[in-house]
């Protein structure tokens, strides 16, 4: 994880990231820094160009409540529609899977095809349902995801799970695309009296005006 | 396109968490805007492990939850934020506040509108404190609200009030601007529409040639 660490800071570095004042206190870790999940990000040759990581996973030991918020854009991606579908029939959720390289837009049945054999890839090496597998994409629209790169990477990229910064560090590099900088942030608080940490890490340069429900 | 991943430890029940996602993500990703091209990808996934061992939340009205909302919304608005400033050939962020409309949707639709009006995007790169397009914008976002209770500041530059420009210092105003461009740095516009109860941010970035450049020659 330090190696892959070591290589993922070498193409971008952290973004500032401007936290609104509160009772609040930032720290390490994004994705992983809450209790209970671990993430990875390696390179899996999904790219088109470049060896920056590409594949990202991230983990939750246990069944996590889940929520997700979509485009609104009427031509969705493959994965947005199937995450949209898993959403509708689960409350929760274990895994999240993001390729960066094709966006796997515009593609069709077979892009859908794609989306749930990842998936079902995942869920078989993690052991869980593929109903608890969600999937993110992001790159070019218009061309399907590097499938046979993609899943024989999966065996690494499981391996390469961590509960570490490093391993949210690695996770947050991986997902991007134009970005110039890699966005990853914690905060600790309390609620009711009790510690609790929220995490997350997220990309976008360009094609920027969301509109998600 | 924009992804993002969100986790915590938090004990909530799925519809709850639900609801506090969709409110966080509405105050945060929902009012960022850097080209006004909304993606076929734009995902957010939110997880609850309720491993903190904090008592299980399972109404968003009472006060654990609103804690857990103000944390939800801070790490999201951080990331949005981060993305804005990461704009494609952006030199710096644009934030732009709202307050005095009737309702916090209708002072977000305004924030919006000004952080996205490709007019005061340019401005801002030619560091121009240009009030009459951000007023401009400000009025076609859709909301109705009185030209003559308009205040638009820019940094501490107070350009315009009651709807009236007023004489400021270009010079300390463009170079508040400038110097925003060159540290990469926060160029925060303030608008007051009235005096109602709501109020909004959106951010952004500024418009450069760069931005033509980048996506010329990124295919589809």
């Amino acid at each position: 994880v330090t190696s892959s660490l070591k290589e993922a800071s070498n193409y971008i570095p952290a973004a500032p990231i401007f936290l609104p004042e509160g009772p609040w206190k930032q720290i390490p870790g994004g994705v992983t820094a809450a209790e209970g999940f671990k993430a990875a990000g390696i390179y899996a040759g999904v790219r088109a160009k470049g060896e920056k990581p590409d594949l990202a996973l991230v983990l939750c030991d246990v069944d996590a409540a889940a929520a997700g918020a979509f485009t609104t854009n009427v031509v969705a991606a493959a994965p947005v529609v199937y995450c949209k579908k898993m959403l509708d029939s689960s409350k929760t959720a274990r895994a999240v899977l993001i390729n960066a390289g094709q966006a796997n837009a515009a593609t069709g049945d077979a892009g859908y095809q794609d989306v749930v054999d990842c998936a079902n890839t995942v869920a078989m090496l993690l052991k869980v349902r593929s109903e608890e597998v969600l999937i993110e994409s992001t790159g070019v629209i218009g061309q399907r995801i590097k499938k046979d790169a993609l899943l024989n990477s999966l065996p690494k990229l499981v391996n390469s799970l961590s509960s570490s910064t490093e391993g949210a560090d690695c996770a947050a590099v991986a997902i991007t695309t134009t970005d110039l900088v890699s966005k990853s942030v914690a905060v600790e608080s309390q609620v009711g009296g009790t510690y609790i940490r929220v995490g997350g890490m997220a990309k976008g340069s360009g094609m920027i005006h969301p509109n998600m429900a | 396109t924009m992804l993002g991943v969100v986790t915590t430890d938090a004990s909530v029940d799925s519809d709850v968490w639900r609801k506090m996602v969709k409110v966080a993500v509405n105050r945060s990703f929902n009012q960022i805007t850097v080209d006004g091209d909304t993606s076929t990808n734009d995902t957010v996934i939110a997880l609850a492990s309720g491993l903190s061992r904090s008592s299980r939340l399972s109404s968003v009205d009472c006060n654990e939850a609103k804690q857990l909302q103000a944390c939800l919304d801070a790490v999201m608005q951080g990331l949005a934020k981060s993305i804005a400033w990461d704009g494609e050939g952006a030199t710096c962020l644009i934030e732009v506040r709202v307050t005095g409309a009737n309702s916090e949707a209708e002072a977000a639709k305004i924030a919006r509108s000004v952080a996205s009006s490709s007019l005061v995007k340019a401005a801002v790169y030619g560091r121009d404190p240009n009030w009459g397009r951000i007023a401009a914008a400000a009025g076609y976002a859709g909301v109705s609200f009185y030209q003559n209770k308009l205040r638009i500041l820019l940094g501490d530059s107070l350009l315009m009030d009651g709807g009236q420009p007023l004489p400021f210092d270009r010079a300390v105003a463009g170079n508040y601007l400038r110097k925003a461009g060159e540290t990469r740095g926060t160029v925060i516009i303030d608008i007051s529409v009235g005096d109602g109860p709501g109020s909004g941010q959106a951010w952004g970035c500024d418009l450069s040639y760069d931005y033509v450049k980048i996506n010329a020659e990124y295919t589809t």
